[in-house]
């Protein structure tokens, strides 16, 4: 509240700065300016995530800047997670191989 | 069930931290780090075994685009074992129909796999008692994660949608962090008590630079992120003549 009415300038500048941090860090490059306006905004948004994810946990964890901050929700599922088709998780009943004798 | 238990201490058990790059195969690279700490502790035989093979030999198709735990173990039984990784290395690609597992020597082998009952003090009695099993959690927080335990809710960690296959490697408790709990109780006259977090320690396969050397820690007892819907572990059992086990998880 007290900053209100300051120039607001250095802001972007700082998210662009902590950008390019992480490029060179994870050795990023993007294709053409598009390209790069998109990452610059998933990863804002991905800080204010952490951000969230550091202000509501409870344990000890630290969340932040990360290999993996210029891809959105679903990329990183796609690209880490173990799904044979997007958008479908592993949901199979525990029942299955379980210790019941004489099931499939 | 002792208090504390972390594989990684005992010499031999537990090899270096891979890094699945653009190939989605934590699940082949769970599955090996399996059966590579379990020959450890019941053979005293340190061995890395070859995870191309499981992604090659995979009966599902290209084991880049992900795969589950039991399809490793059903590859190890088809194939009669594993190949070393230095004989037949990790390339991060798949290549269906190219099976080299008839050409290489097999350094490790199961006799079978089995599902673990979901329930934390009974997955951490297995963990300090045969050795490390593997888990599939949901991966949405770890994209962010650093350091610490996290202590995830069903909100921010759905346990239904798991999607992340590593490996359960010890249990411990840690001091929690004063001012978080202070800054989450400001109405509160007094500070809150220190109390400590329990926790599960996990090895995962995005190489040793991420997390804290490449493992991660999640509280245990709250079932965070799902880990205890699949706990699945091989068996590797010795031959009846030599029963005696040798090396038990230190504290």
């Amino acid at each position: 509240g007290s900053r209100r009415g300051q120039d607001p300038g250095p802001q972007p500048l700082k998210l662009k700065e902590v950008f390019t941090l992480f490029q060179i860090r994870y050795n990023r490059s993007y294709s053409n300016p598009a390209e790069y306006a998109r990452r610059l905004d998933i990863f804002a948004r991905n800080l204010a995530e952490a951000q969230r994810l550091q202000e509501e946990d409870l344990g000890t964890a630290e969340f932040g800047v990360t290999p993996f901050s210029d891809l959105t929700e679903e990329e990183f599922g796609q690209l880490y997670g173990l799904q044979r088709a997007a958008g479908r998780a592993l949901n199979v009943d525990r029942k299955v191989g379980s210790d019941e004798r004489g099931q499939t | 069930v002792p208090p504390t238990c972390d594989w990684r201490k005992a010499a031999g058990i537990i090899s270096p931290v891979k890094d699945q790059k653009n190939c989605n195969c934590c699940w082949a690279i769970t599955a090996a780090g399996n059966i590579e700490s379990l020959w450890g502790i019941t053979f005293q035989k340190s061995v890395e075994v070859s995870v191309q093979q499981l992604l090659d030999c995979n009966r599902c198709g290209d084991g880049c685009k992900g795969g589950y735990i039991w399809d490793a173990f059903i590859t190890v039984l088809n194939d009669s074992g594993l190949a070393s990784e230095k004989d037949y290395p990790f390339r991060a690609t798949s290549r269906t129909h190219n099976c080299q597992a008839k050409k290489y020597k097999k350094v490790a082998w199961i006799q079978d796999f089995i599902m673990l009952p979901d329930c934390e003090q009974g997955i951490a009695r297995y963990l300090a008692t045969e050795g490390p099993i593997t888990v599939t959690i949901n991966v949405k927080l770890l994209q962010h994660y650093q350091k610490g335990v996290i202590k995830a809710t069903p909100t921010n960690c759905d346990p239904q949608h798991v999607d992340h296959s590593v490996l359960l490697v010890g249990f411990g408790k840690c001091k929690s962090v004063e001012g978080r709990q202070a800054a989450t109780s400001q109405s509160r006259p007094h500070p809150r008590p220190r109390h400590s977090i329990p926790y599960w320690i996990l090895k995962n396969s995005w190489g040793a630079s991420w997390g804290e050397e490449g493992y991660f820690r999640l509280h245990r007892g709250s079932n965070a992120c799902g880990i205890t819907k699949f706990p699945v572990t091989a068996r590797v059992v010795k031959p009846a003549k030599k029963q005696q086990k040798l090396v038990s998880c230190p504290p």
